[in-house]
């Protein structure tokens, strides 16, 4: 898993 | 900036809005934004590069900096954002799965606590692809570099926070610890990781050990590969360590030349000036530098990274044989130089360029050490990516610490390559459980001391 489309990653 | 690059202003409210992607290596992107947040209606959307943040540009942050970043400006502020519409880099960004890509070199030793995890011991150097492993702060995926410079095997490593807690946790325990076989190498690169090291070197004494004293334990260094533009210094390290300098000196004077040693101030010690490394280096040779290993971190320090050889023996008989054969005439102990290289083979392989075998027969060792320094001259060096951009002509004149710095001292091998007094047939007390042995050890020094 990388970066990738980044839809996992924290809201901010 | 292209033309479609536009400023938006917005209050932030609890948070921003917005998922990251990307990273230092092909910009910062908007994944997403959060439907009825401000930044959805002044009209940021999915594949816009972030330029700069109020007075901070993203252009070479990490999506981690730029995400702690974001998290960090304080609700009820305004926020100024330079975006621009990338839609076909972001679309590609995304099917070819890049966004963090950089080196560094550790300097703490990690066991690794999941599955997932890569172990590692300071010296290593790793490849990391992004620095929010699963979308979440904490955890670095990364690829570990081999000695040959092909990409190892992936997994995660602590991110930058985590890792300084671990590493100062980690010199915590070792100062308090009494048995610390590496208490001068934590201090030392302790000090190697401040961002000011630079400045406390110009300000500098004579003896670069004082400032191993102060600052703080630095755990990941950025690092690129370059090539070294001058001869790299030489350590031998091994019990034939004596006998390959002198025979490198002796038979290739035109490539080897012996550092000498002076002795130190008021002290029976010898030191070894870096300038004469230095004065050696600018004649075109490489400097053969009898020092200790925690000399050779400091060496590494100021970026002239050693070729350091270690020699390593098959057994007591096996150099008792080969001292006999090559320098009749010494008294070194072979049962000392054994346990030395042993001590030193378990506390400071991570400062090996390279290791050699002498269980082999005739000057198969020699051939071996001159084939390692011209194999390792010839290849790339991870250097500090500080000063990745120096032109190759001017490397030596950067490489090499400012003048007053190139007066300090690397410390002697009191230890490992001196002529120790004592016969093989002597039964004197040497403990194996001293592993400062192999580190620099003032209580134990040349022969010329009693």
């Amino acid at each position: 898993s990388k970066s990738g489309d980044g839809k996992n990653s924290v809201w901010i | 900036y292209s033309t479609s690059s536009r400023v938006v202003r917005f209050v932030k409210a609890k948070s921003v809005g917005l998922r990251l992607t990307g990273g230092n290596d092909v910009g910062i992107f908007v994944s997403s934004v959060q439907e009825g947040s401000l930044a959805d209606s002044q009209g940021v959307r999915e594949g816009d590069q972030i330029l700069q943040v109020n007075d901070t540009s993203f252009q070479n942050l990490t999506r981690e900096e730029a995400v702690e970043y974001l998290m960090a400006l304080p609700p009820g502020e305004e926020v100024t954002l330079w975006i621009q519409s990338k839609q076909d880099i972001y679309r590609k960004m995304i099917s070819s799965n890049v966004g963090d890509s950089f080196y560094i070199r550790t300097h703490f030793d990690f066991e690794k606590d999941t599955p997932s995890g890569l172990s590692f011991v300071r010296g290593d150097v790793f490849h990391v692809l992004d620095t929010m492993y699963r979308g979440r702060l904490g955890s670095w995926l990364a690829v570990r570099m081999g000695r040959d410079l092909q990409e190892q095997e992936r997994g995660i490593i602590p991110n930058q926070s985590r890792a300084e807690q671990i590493a100062s946790l980690e010199s915590v325990l070792k100062a308090t610890s009494g048995t610390n076989p590496s208490g001068a190498r934590a201090e030392f690169w302790k000090l190697r990781g401040l961002r000011g090291a630079k400045k406390m070197l110009r300000k500098s004494r004579e003896d670069l050990s004082a400032l191993t004293k102060q600052g703080r334990y630095p755990p990941y260094e950025r690092v690129v590969l370059k090539e070294a533009s001058f001869k790299r210094p030489v350590v031998i390290l091994g019990p034939i360590a004596d006998i390959a300098v002198q025979k490198l000196s002796r038979e290739l004077p035109e490539l080897f030349e012996i550092a000498p040693s002076v002795p130190r101030d008021g002290a029976s010690s010898k030191v070894i000036k870096l300038d004469s490394v230095r004065q050696i280096a600018e004649k075109n040779k490489h400097a053969l530098l009898d020092i200790t290993p925690s000399a050779v971190e400091r060496l590494n320090y100021v970026q002239y990274y050693p070729v350091v050889v270690f020699c390593q023996p098959e057994s007591r008989q096996g150099i008792k044989a080969m001292r006999q054969w090559l320098a009749p005439d010494s008294r070194k102990s072979s049962r000392r130089l054994y346990a030395q290289a042993n001590k030193m083979k378990k506390n400071c392989s991570h400062l090996f360029t390279a290791t050699i075998s002498l269980s082999g027969g005739g000057n198969a060792w020699y051939e071996q050490i001159q084939d390692i320094i011209r194999t390792q001259q010839n290849q790339p060096v991870w250097t500090t990516a500080d000063q990745a951009d120096v032109a190759p002509e001017d490397s030596l004149e950067v490489l090499n610490p400012p003048s007053r710095v190139a007066s300090g001292y690397l410390t002697c091998d009191s230890h490992a390559n001196s002529d120790y007094d004592d016969t093989d047939g002597e039964t004197g007390a040497f403990t194996d459980g001293e592993a400062e042995d192999a580190y620099d050890q003032p209580g134990l020094a040349r022969s010329s001391e009693p």
